[in-house]
This record gives structure tokens, C-alpha cells and sequence, in this order.
């Protein structure tokens, strides 16, 4: 803070020594990232990804519009990618659920989503995808079915499905569900693939200070 | 903006880098591998005060000159040595849930400084 007369105001003076100063440095260093990116103390990794997941899903988004462009009103922007926790799943059916942190989405408006997930076909067949978008609304204890997205899906590897405002605002809340569904189910082994190479995530673009907007309905 | 150098005590961009390793960091931020922070620091004499840096032209000379004279026995101070451009920090970290999250983060890195 500058005034408009008397010395400048400094955070240390001579006395302190260059290891002292440096410690200072250190430490306002690391509050400021926090404090930008709206965190108390660093995150503590209870289940790190590996860098071949990590290297996957960089490579699957490249190409993709970047969502962390610096806009004239200087907000924010987060790209975040959500790697799936698989639960209740089947050969007909995979449920794939999202877990998005309170400090990291609280006040903060998802804008967009994508599921991108990896799928094995027998060579020269089809297979039509449901992507079903389940909610856990707040107050409720069940998952209710929002909406649901039909895929063509004809060769294997990565494919990807553009969520809509319910699965944002899902993941706003802090938990998104999905269940993909092959519709038509003859393999022996699920279509959909989940191991370490070909986890599914949801690439999510953020932006800061969503719950201080005016909407008009 | 003027870099720091050894010897000199005019307003300049100290440069400090904060290796990520370092503090213990690098587990949870995947790229970069540091924050080139940096900091301004030095004197800004009555002469300098409102220019970003050194004098820039002939004529700004002169302006600081009559400012400076016409300053002469008036209160000392006002000016600080300040970062004048600064450019975003691009940050790729895991969060608490184990989620890759992108972001830029405005005005994080000194570029350089002058005298307010």
C-alpha cells in the first residue's frame, strides 16, 4: 500500500539476513499461490494418478480448446480433469463417478464438460453408447436420472460426450455419476475399457466467482 | 525495467525463483517446475518518481529534472520502487481429489519494475 508521503513500506529491513530474507520469500511465495488458487494448506494426495493416466489425458485433450484463457476482466479460469472412480459396474453397465473438490469448485461456475472414455469393439461391428447423467440433488438421497446421451460408436478407442447443464451442475455441487450402457450387449468382457491406459475422465472448464453472477431466467 | 546488479541500489527486478522440488511441492504441481516469482527493490530518488525505470527520452529527462528541482526541500519520499509489468503463472497441479487442474493465475510473475 503506497502513501502519498513518507517512505515506502517494505516487509523487512537491514537487520534481516540474507537466509531470513530468503525463508520470508519462501513463505510468501507459497501463501500466494494458495490464496490464488483458494486453498488453505497444500492438497495432500490420497490417491496420486500415475503419469502414464496423466500423459493419456493430456494427449486425448490436445487439439481440444484450451479453457485457461486470461479474459479483460482478469477472472480466473480452471481446466480441471477428473479421472472416474468406478463402482457398481457390470459387463452391461459402468458407473463411473466424479468427485470435485469444495475448495477447488466452491464459488466457481463449470462451464463446460466432456466425458471422454476408451471403448473396444470386435473389429467391423457398431455399438450405440448410453451415456446416462445421474444426480444426487441436494437433500436427496438417491440418484436421479437427469439426462442421457446417445453415442454411435464404431471403432475402438477414445470417444468423447459434450455433458450438458445437469452434469455441470453436478460437478458444481461436488459429484457427478454416470452409467454408460452399451445398448446392445454381446461380448463376454464390458466394451468400455477402465484400466491404467484407458481410464475414463471428465475435462472440465471452470471459471471463478460463478455463484456472484446475476443470472436472468 | 533494469535488472539488479551487484553494486547498484536504483529501483530494478531482483530475480527469485522458487524451485518446487525444493519446498517439497513437486508431488502435487506437475508443471512448471518452479515459480519465477521476483521482486523489485531499491531506491527511487524524487528525480526518478513516476517513471517506470530510467528516463526514457530527452524530454522526460527534463521533466524529472524541473520535478526534481522544483521538489528540492519538500517532503522526502512518495515514490516506491514497484513491478510495473507483470505476466500470469500457467499452473498444472492435482488437487485434494486427485483431479489435474489447469489454470492460469493473473500477475503472478514480476516482470519489471520502476518508480511509482
Amino acid at each position: 500500500t503506497l502513501k502519498a508521503s513518507g517512505p515506502c513500506p517494505a516487509c523487512w529491513g537491514a537487520t534481516l539476513d540474507l537466509e531470513s530474507q530468503r525463508e520470508l520469500l519462501l513463505d510468501l511465495a507459497k501463501r500466494r499461490i494458495l490464496d490464488k488458487l483458494h486453498l488453505n494448506e497444500r492438497p495432500t494426495l490420497s490417491q496420486p494418478v500415475s503419469r502414464t493416466v496423466l500423459k493419456t489425458a493430456l494427449q486425448r485433450l490436445h487439439g481440444s480448446p484450451q479453457g485457461a484463457t486470461l479474459k479483460d476482466d482478469q477472472e480466473q479460469e480452471y481446466e480441471i480433469i477428473s479421472f472416474a472412480e468406478t463402482g457398481f459396474s457390470s459387463i452391461n453397465n459402468t458407473r463411473l463417478d466424479f468427485h470435485f473438490s469444495d475448495k477447488t469448485t466452491g464459488g466457481m461456475e463449470i462451464q463446460q464438460a466432456r466425458l471422454m472414455f476408451f471403448v473396444q469393439l470386435p473389429p467391423n461391428t457398431t455399438q450405440t453408447i448410453n451415456v446416462r447423467v445421474l444426480v444426487l440433488r441436494p437433500y436427496d438421497t438417491n440418484l436421479t436420472l437427469t439426462t442421457q446421451h446417445l453415442l454411435e460408436v464404431d471403432a475402438s478407442g477414445w470417444h468423447q460426450v459434450l455433458l450438458g447443464p445437469e452434469a455441470q451442475a453436478a460437478s458444481s455441487w461436488g459429484h457427478l455419476t454416470l452409467e454408460l450402457v452399451p445398448e446392445s450387449q454381446e461380448a463376454q468382457s464390458s466394451v468400455i475399457l477402465g484400466g491404467v491406459a484407458h481410464r475414463p475422465f471428465v475435462a472440465a472448464q471452470v471459471r471463478a466467482g460463478g455463484k456472484h453472477r446475476v443470472r436472468r431466467r | 525495467g533494469i535488472d539488479c546488479q551487484g553494486g547498484s541500489s536504483m529501483c530494478c527486478r531482483q530475480e527469485f525463483f522458487v524451485d518446487f522440488r525444493e519446498i517439497g511441492w513437486h508431488d502435487w504441481i506437475i508443471q512448471p517446475e518452479g515459480y519465477a516469482m521476483n521482486f523489485c527493490t531499491g531506491q527511487c530518488p524524487l528525480h526518478v518518481a513516476g517513471m517506470p525505470g530510467i528516463a526514457a527520452s530527452f524530454h522526460t529527462a527534463v521533466l524529472n529534472l524541473l520535478k526534481a528541482n522544483t521538489a528540492a526541500g519538500t517532503t522526502e519520499g512518495g515514490s516506491c520502487c514497484v513491478p510495473t509489468a507483470r505476466r500470469p503463472l500457467s499452473l498444472l497441479y492435482y488437487d485434494r481429489d486427485s483431479n489435474i487442474v489447469k489454470t492460469d493465475i493473473p500477475d503472478m510473475v514480476v516482470e519489471a519494475c520502476g518508480c511509482s
